[in-house]
């Protein structure tokens, strides 16, 4: 599927 | 990490310790909207789910846990403390909150970087984070003048989704494929529900005076 955005932030 | 992000996540939290004086000090949360609390709490429960399936950094796990934490204990005291709940303004905090729950899940289930029950819930935070001041901006409306603690607290909050603003830009300048549209986007729009409340800031800072909101 789609790559989702790294959540790296808070 | 770079220094928006960084000053960005600082004065998100310097806001916080000024509500958590502010209550803790004054033993009152008069002018503090109660919904707008539980939108927050909300916002971090719904956003920090990898808070224990995916370790970024120290940094990362302990400012989730305060961010958690924090927000559920206002929330908390506000509704339990027998000092704290008799100030809240009950019969001023009438924003229909649930609209903006309902709305932001809706958005989030058509608008998510993957259909995907952690991303849905994601990307529900961010818009719900955008639009979770309302209920605050309308309460400091009614309730006329503002006293100093809640108005640098309004102030933080808005100001470091405007430094998020200058940390996605930095992030895309440094690395083209970086696109964080869902969170950009909103972003902009949380920082612009602020600008009459800036406005009136500025000019409160400027004149010395008093910070008044137009009814």
């Amino acid at each position: 599927g789609a790559r989702s955005s790294p959540k790296d932030e808070l | 990490m770079n220094i928006f992000r960084f000053l960005g996540d600082m004065t998100h939290l310097i806001s916080i310790l000024i509500l958590l004086l502010k209550i803790y000090a004054t033993k009152s949360c008069s002018g503090i909207s109660l919904k707008t609390q539980e939108l927050y709490a909300l916002v971090f429960l719904t956003r920090y789910l990898d808070l224990f399936t995916d370790f970024i950094s120290v940094y990362n796990t302990v400012m989730k846990l305060v961010f958690i934490a924090s927000s559920l204990a206002i929330v908390w005291c506000m509704r339990n403390h027998p000092l704290v709940r008799r100030s809240y303004d009950k019969q001023l905090d009438t924003f229909r909150h649930y609209f903006l729950l309902l709305a932001s899940f809706l958005l989030a289930l058509l608008l998510h970087e993957k259909f995907a029950f952690q991303e849905v819930l994601w990307a529900f935070s961010i818009y719900l984070e955008a639009v979770a001041i309302l209920p605050q901006l309308v309460l400091l409306q009614r309730s006329g003048n503002v006293d100093n603690l809640t108005g640098q607290y309004v102030f933080f909050l808005g100001a470091y989704r405007a430094l998020y603003i200058f940390n996605w830009i930095y992030r895309y300048f440094i690395d083209p494929h970086f696109t964080r549209w869902i969170a950009c986007v909103s972003g902009l729009v949380q920082t612009a529900l602020y600008a009459d409340f800036f406005y009136y800031y500025f000019i409160s800072w400027k004149n010395n005076a008093k910070l008044q909101l137009p009814a």
